[in-house]
């Protein structure tokens, strides 16, 4: 759905940045 | 080059050419044949051509995701999909994500009123995500503006004209026009 794919791009980008940050 | 290309955001591409010979793909002994084929063919066939993608540096790689996660919070899904374009593989495929959700939202706003049930899981993804973030302390005054634009534009109906809905209410009721309209049917009519 609509929603469940905007969170799920959210998660992927806020965890490759966090992955980046570490 | 690479500084360059990193004020750009335009990804870093190197070409080399290599002699087929000092690649190995060749026997070190080729046979006569072999031999002459090679020297009837141009030069330029002799060489192959490869492409080298510069990896992007890390400070680039999380400035573009960094703009990438305030342009989905701000509902901003073009830039968001222009940004991630930029970066690696994995970035590219969260660019399509991001055009997935533009589609669709463009579609549920494009849809005729007839038409909006067809879109309703996104009309109410978009509305119960605004809410989300609504809920957020930092969420700037014009982002707020920008969303509230969005739920309006998701819920817009456009109003029906006078004209047509005069024409519905004066409409001729069905079988009006007959000679029989308003008289008491037969026993026989009704059975029929």
């Amino acid at each position: 759905s609509w929603k469940s794919t905007y969170q799920k791009t959210r998660r992927k980008i806020r965890n490759k940045l966090s992955a980046l940050s570490s | 080059a690479k500084s360059w290309c990193a004020m750009q955001a335009a990804p870093l591409f190197l070409v080399s050419f290599v002699d087929e010979e000092s690649s190995g793909n060749r026997s070190s002994w080729p046979d006569r044949k072999e031999n002459q084929r090679q020297q009837e063919q141009p030069r330029a066939s002799q060489h192959e051509i490869q492409l080298h993608r510069f990896a992007m540096g890390r400070e680039s790689e999380k400035a573009l995701l960094e703009t990438a996660s305030s342009c989905l919070d701000n509902f901003e899904l073009l830039s968001a999909m222009r940004v991630l374009a930029a970066g690696d593989a994995d970035m590219r495929s969260l660019s399509e994500d991001c055009e997935c959700l533009r589609n669709g939202y463009l579609r549920a706003y494009n849809a005729k009123n007839t038409e909006k049930d067809l879109h309703i899981e996104t009309i109410l993804g978009v509305l119960e995500m605004v809410k989300e973030l609504w809920s957020s302390q930092s969420l700037g005054a014009d982002t707020r503006v920008r969303l509230a634009v969005m739920v309006g534009e998701m819920l817009k109906h456009s109003p029906v004209s006078k004209k047509k809905v005069d024409a519905i209410l004066n409409r001729p009721l069905l079988g009006s026009q007959s000679q029989r309209f308003g008289k008491r049917a037969s026993h026989k009519c009704l059975s029929s």
